[in-house]
């Protein structure tokens, strides 16, 4: 049941995957399961359509986790929001009023290939699993393989590096698969939410470049309330602001693909820390980091559903 | 142990190049000892006052911290051994769980 699994510890894939189809079957009233494709080592990749279900066109938010492998705390968070959501949604008005409004999309872990390497071999990988035919190094990074800018500053074209941006944009069938999700369904997605680790930072585009985008007002200014809603919590301070600036420059990353591709809210979280654990985030500091970041992704989709002043 | 305890006796540590010389130096020894780095995610990303947290194996980090002596580059350990930190990372339960 909901409340019996663990969601204070980190899972496998296996795991979290047997947790979707499992909510699949207990939640018909708010969840749909479905794969959008199979990655490179022919796993299922499985979203989680988080919302009630209705006839009517209604808009949605996308949250994707796990884009980086051994960044565990992200599809923790991922199954969190679930969770919180389906717990919640009788209870709390807000997460009612969201999930009546809107569809949440959420992938709790888009490189499915190499979470599992990290579970298994690797606690570091970073990369996706694709073999290069000319080098022994494997894995493209799934964060530099999109179509914006793709393969320039803060990417590296040589196969052994852990930011590897691909032979050719969208060359991951893990990156090609969401890709063609979100443009199959752009005109109703109207927030991407990517979620990392490890900084402590809410981040909006560019990455790529050193520019300010047309809404940042409003992307701006929601940033800045979600990181105050995320400090009442318990005190954890976050940073925000564009990528480029807050960050590095980085091209080729998911949040600016869907920017460039009309998503008008798009952020990337790099969750905790900033250091003294790093990817190894004890299991004990989930549900603090969680709690947290539920307050700011439930800000900025109040804040898209009010529309921006 | 976890992952055949590969990671026994490898160390994270951060630094924070001063000035250009330091930060081009840092590039060139990351290179040469293939490090695997923690942020930023690329050694191109190092410059002048980038926080720089490195993952190094045991049986580079003697190589490392010697030139970083050598060079008067001032560092901190982040994570002393990273099997233990690995291990740490799972609570008790999920220990006992697995074994």
């Amino acid at each position: 049941s909901l409340s019996e699994y663990n969601y204070e510890v980190y899972h496998s894939l296996e795991d979290i995957q047997n947790w979707m189809h499992h909510l699949n079957q207990t939640q018909p009233g708010l969840v749909r399961v479905f794969s959008i494709g199979r990655s490179y080592e022919g796993r299922p990749l499985f979203i989680l359509q988080l919302g009630r279900k209705s006839r009517a066109y209604k808009r949605a938010v996308w949250i994707d986790c796990g884009i980086h492998a051994r960044e565990w705390i992200g599809p923790a968070f991922c199954q969190w929001f679930a969770r919180d959501a389906l717990l919640t949604y009788k209870t709390d008005p807000a997460m009612r009023k969201m999930l009546n409004h809107l569809y949440f999309y959420i992938m709790p872990v888009l490189n499915v290939d190499g979470y599992h390497f990290s579970w298994t071999h690797d606690r570091f990988w970073r990369k996706t699993r694709s073999r290069n035919s000319r080098f022994r190094c494997r894995g493209v990074d799934a964060n530099r393989n999109w179509k914006v800018k793709w393969c320039d500053e803060g990417a590296s074209a040589h196969p052994c590096d852990d930011t590897y941006c691909g032979p050719f944009p969208e060359s991951e069938p893990e990156v090609k698969a969401v890709a063609d999700f979100l443009r199959k369904h752009r005109k109703r997605i109207r927030a991407y939410l990517s979620f990392h680790a490890y900084a402590q930072m809410l981040l909006y585009p560019y990455s790529y470049k050193h520019a300010t985008i047309p809404n940042v007002s409003c992307v701006g200014f929601a940033a800045h309330k979600a990181v105050k809603a995320l400090r009442s919590a318990h005190g954890t301070q976050y940073r925000h602001g564009p990528a480029s600036q807050t960050l590095y420059v980085s091209s080729g990353n998911s949040m600016d693909w869907a920017y460039k591709n009309g998503i008008p809210y798009a952020f990337a979280f790099e969750l905790r820390d900033t250091g003294q654990f790093g990817f190894l985030l004890p299991e004990k500091l989930i549900k603090p980091t969680c709690t947290e970041t539920m307050l700011a992704v439930k800000n900025i989709t109040m804040h898209l559903l009010r529309k921006c002043p | 142990h976890p992952y055949d305890n590969r990671y026994a006796g490898d160390k994270v540590i951060r630094l924070t190049p001063k000035t250009e010389e330091e930060a081009f130096a840092l590039k060139n020894i990351y290179h040469r000892l293939q490090v695997d780095l923690w942020q930023p995610s690329s050694i191109s990303c190092v410059s002048e006052g980038t926080v720089t947290d490195v993952h190094i194996p045991q049986n580079a980090s003697r190589t490392l911290l010697a030139f970083l002596q050598e060079a008067r580059i001032q560092y901190k350990v982040l994570i002393e051994d990273l099997q233990k930190a690995v291990e740490n990372e799972k609570s008790l339960q999920t220990q006992r769980n697995r074994r």
